[in-house]
Formats: C-alpha cells, structure tokens, sequence
C-alpha cells in the first residue's frame, strides 16, 4: 500500500458515499445514469468474486464487501426507491455495445484463462468503459448538478490515482499489470474532458452547463 | 512467483 493507492481508495470510497447522500438528501436519482450504475455493479460483481478464494487483508475484504453492496444499494435506489425521479429518457446509451465486445476482449486478451481470471480482466475492462452512460446523459441534457460533478471528479481521480500507484510500484516492488494499466489509462482519459469542465468551472463556483 | 489471484488492488 503507498500513499498513492491509499488517497485513490479513499476517493472511490468518498464517490460512492457522495452519490448515495446527494440521494438521499434530494429523494431523487435526477441526473444520474441508472445504466452506469447498473455496470458498476456489474463491475464489482465479476471482479470481488475472489472474496470466496482468496484472502488478502481485511482492508481488502472490507472495501470489497463495501464496493459491492453500495453499488448494488445505488442501483435499488435508482429503479425502485427513488424510480419516479429516475431520468430514463436521456439515459439512452446502448450498454450492450459496451458489454459484449468487452465480454469478447475478456476471452481473448487475459492472464490466465480460467473462469476467475476472465471475470476479473471482463471487470477492468468494463469499468474502463462504464462511465460513458453518464457522460452521454451529461452532454444529452448539457448540464450536471454540482454534487453530480463532485462525484464525478472523486469517481475519475481514483483511476488516476492509480496509475501514479502503477508508476510507483513499478519502480519500487517490480510489480506490473499490463491490463489493469492499459484500462485504468483508457479509464482517466474518458474523464479529461470534464476534468478540464471541473477545474474551469466547478472550481470557479460556477454549474457545467454544455453548449447545445 | 507472484501469484496472480490473490488481488490485492481494488
């Protein structure tokens, strides 16, 4: 664990924790891509099913639980709780074009092939790509609440964050994941657009709002 | 050798 690592966990953890407040406080999913929820969940589903098989730590264990049972929280939220204020009619990214080339690429590009080891590297890759749900409603209606923006910023850190991670493991323990780098550079990359959107505006105290 | 199933990243 290094303090790049530790800060990326602690902004994917305050991204979650974030979007279930802004929640809860409102008692609406207004603006929030039910689609990308539903990968994320997926995501975590295919990638923690390790906690059966292994053991590594307890932080490891208890970050897994956690990431698992609030993305599945979020997407109960969504499609039943706070369902009427879910906005489905800009949610209209086709997943299924995310899904199966990369269930597709799981098979062919892995580490190892074994039922595991498939589901892990089809985890990496989609989370990669489970963000552009969100994007797209974003540029559909033009414009994200600030605590929208929030979680998106900490959501899209955490990746960066993980490749200074990648950087410093790699020079100091020789460690070096060629899939887990390559998505997680994929991943940050699809957020330098509204990362530069944050910074010029967010930051400035000002709403995005996205010419038509 | 490392091994590969034991996931320590998140």
């Amino acid at each position: 664990m290094n303090i790049f690592r530790l800060i990326g966990d602690m902004s994917h953890l305050l991204a979650i924790i974030l979007l279930l407040l802004k929640m809860w406080k409102t008692r609406s999913c207004a603006g929030i891509s039910g689609k990308s929820q539903i990968l994320f969940a997926l995501v975590f589903a295919s990638r923690y099913l390790d906690l059966f098989t292994s053991f590594v730590s307890v932080y490891n264990s208890v970050m897994k639980i956690f990431f698992i049972s609030t993305s599945l929280l979020t997407v109960y939220l969504m499609y039943f709780k706070f369902r009427a204020t879910y906005d489905s009619n800009h949610d209209t990214f086709r997943v299924e074009f995310l899904v199966i080339p990369v269930g597709g690429l799981a098979f062919l590009v892995n580490h190892e092939f074994s039922p595991l080891e498939i589901l892990w590297t089809f985890s990496i890759y989609l989370e990669s790509v489970a963000i552009l749900p969100q994007l797209f409603m974003m540029s559909k209606t033009g414009e994200a609440e600030t605590i929208t923006s929030h979680y998106l910023f900490a959501l899209g850190s955490y990746r960066a964050l993980y490749i200074l991670n990648w950087v410093y493991r790699y020079y100091f323990e020789g460690f070096f994941d060629l899939i887990a780098v390559v998505a997680g550079c994929v991943q940050t990359i699809l957020y330098c657009d509204f990362f530069y959107l944050y910074i010029t505006k967010v930051l400035k105290g000002k709403r995005i709002t996205l010419p038509a | 050798e490392e091994d590969i199933h034991k996931k320590d990243e998140l």
